[in-house]
């Protein structure tokens, strides 16, 4: 089979992810470094919301996404009193 | 759907448009855009909306661009399009709106424009306490999607906002536990004049201090903080302006006077003035706002609006400065704390709800801040000192207490802060209050 290429993620992603909740905005400061596994987790949460393929990747229907207009309150949040109710 | 935070405890809810610079779009149809959106939330909820001509108002609604005081920056036309608070006092409830887009009212279209309606009605659940939705038709899907005006409410926002406040016809008032603000907010008349000013940046739910001041040109300062000209503070009862280490020692800083504190602890004879140390400060000076000894061995005082740097004991020629030729901007008009960060020998200045990292070859603060305060977790707003100990922690002190600071978890060790009196001075807790705090 032939393999898929990986697309790298530049820094506008991490910020992307940061600025909406599915990363930790702590490690702006700290500028810990990421393992892949964090990223793509956050990239597979950000799909899920965004009712898009989850594959965890850079992919081009992240990418659009990404690009889209939104509202700039972050879609998770680790503050208390978030709950979210079952269905 | 999601709930966030508390929800208001009353339903019968006012809103305000507070901004004068809306030369793009007439402001009529703007507010009768924002009526409309609200009325969307009241249509299927007990909650009803009253626009009035006030600050005080719950929802105020701003049109802001770029940098705008709240830690979250627009970024012109294109992605962000506006945020939201959720309920609370301060800018609780609040709604800014990106200037800089294209806003399209009274259901005009065009391609590349936006629906102010359509982001209002989104943006005004985030102040009724709904926090984003994944469901793709939802109100609160966080990506901006078109709407017809005459919509129906969907479903997932339809029970999101009746958990919150019954609906229209029940009389249920759902199990949600009320917000309930420590005064009840006075609702002016629309006869307040429109120049009220309102300023805000030290207004926490928890602060005991009024909500809102209405004289910019005084800001308000910590509501613990006693003028003490010329009596000697009491350190064992008392808040501190700045803290810092210089030439490996500890100096805390109250009003005119400073403590020096040792391996062994208090140096005899001190409180000494500050001015016995440090020459030629301001005559007037009541406090210091922050200390800190640069990475160079230069110690640097700010006071209100401008920064002495001294070479030991002795000014160095050419200051005072003002805070804005080390890029801050020039409405800020003091800083809260100065502090090299052991974790990256980094320079940061904190005041108010922002901070900023200074690059200290250039000695201007770094293009992508001031941040916000939240992520340095525990520690809060408005803090009054913070600096490195020698055990390499970082230490944040508000009013009479302090908080030990993880640095790599980025939150403080322990939600309760620690007395002053009792770790730095050795005061007993029996002890503290009163003279000027013998051990």
């Amino acid at each position: 089979r032939r393999r898929t290429e990986s697309t790298p993620i530049y820094d506008d992603v991490h910020g992307y992810l940061m600025k909406f909740g599915y990363l930790p905005e702590s490690d702006l400061e700290t500028g810990n470094l990421r393992d892949g596994n964090q990223l793509q987790d956050a990239l597979r949460t950000l799909q899920t919301f965004g009712n898009i393929p989850v594959t965890g990747k850079m992919d081009a229907a992240t990418k659009e996404l990404m690009k889209k207009p939104r509202c700039g309150v972050p879609d998770l949040s680790p503050a208390a009193g978030q709950r979210r109710t079952k269905r | 759907y999601t709930l966030q935070g508390q929800k208001w405890h009353h339903v019968n809810l006012t809103w305000s448009l507070r901004t004068r610079r809306l030369d793009k779009v007439d402001h009529g149809w703007v507010r009768s855009d924002l009526n409309r959106a609200f009325q969307v939330w009241s249509k299927y909820s007990k909650l009803t909306f009253r626009e009035v001509n006030s600050e005080s108002a719950d929802i105020l609604v701003f049109f802001e661009k770029g940098y705008h005081g709240d830690g979250y920056p627009f970024d012109g036309p294109g992605q962000v399009l506006a945020h939201a608070f959720f309920p609370g006092t301060g800018r609780g409830g609040d709604a800014h709106f990106d200037e800089e887009e294209e806003w399209l009212v009274a259901d005009k279209t065009s391609k590349d424009g936006t629906s102010l309606f359509r982001v209002a009605v989104h943006e005004f659940g985030h102040s009724l306490g709904l926090s984003h939705s994944s469901v793709q038709d939802a109100l609160m899907f966080p990506w901006y999607q078109d709407l017809q005006s005459d919509f129906e409410l969907p479903n997932d926002d339809r029970i999101g906002i009746q958990v919150l406040y019954g609906a229209k016809d029940d009389k249920s008032w759902g199990d949600i536990p009320v917000y309930r603000p420590t005064s009840q907010k006075p609702i002016l008349s629309t006869t307040v004049p429109a120049t009220t000013a309102v300023t805000r940046y030290s207004t926490m739910a928890s602060d005991t201090t009024p909500e809102y001041t209405t004289s910019r040109t005084t800001p308000p300062r910590r509501p613990d903080v006693a003028v003490v000209v010329d009596e000697k503070p009491d350190f064992c009862n008392t808040s501190f302006d700045a803290v810092s280490i210089i030439r490996k020692e500890t100096f805390f800083f109250k009003g005119k006077y400073t403590w020096r504190l040792g391996t062994k602890g208090l140096y005899a004879g001190y409180p000494a003035l500050i001015s016995r140390l440090w020459y030629n400060l301001p005559e007037n000076m009541t406090q210091v706002d922050a200390v800190y000894e640069r990475q160079d061995g230069k110690i640097v005082f700010f006071i209100g609006r401008n920064y002495y740097v001294f070479d030991g004991n002795n000014p160095l020629p050419g200051y005072p400065k003002p805070l804005t030729t080390l890029g801050l901007p020039d409405e800020l008009d003091h800083v809260d704390a100065a502090v090299v960060w052991g974790h990256n020998s980094k320079t940061y200045i904190f005041s108010g709800t922002m901070y900023w990292r200074c690059d200290d070859e250039t000695n201007q603060m770094e293009l992508d801040y001031p941040r916000d305060m939240s992520i340095w977790r525990g520690v809060g707003y408005n803090i009054d000192a913070a600096f490195q100990w020698h055990d390499g922690a970082t230490y944040f002190f508000k009013n009479r207490d302090f908080w030990k600071f993880n640095d790599l978890r980025m939150r403080v060790e322990q939600e309760e802060p620690r007395s002053i009196g009792e770790f730095w001075f050795n005061c007993t807790a029996t002890r503290s209050g009163g003279g000027n705090g013998d051990r």
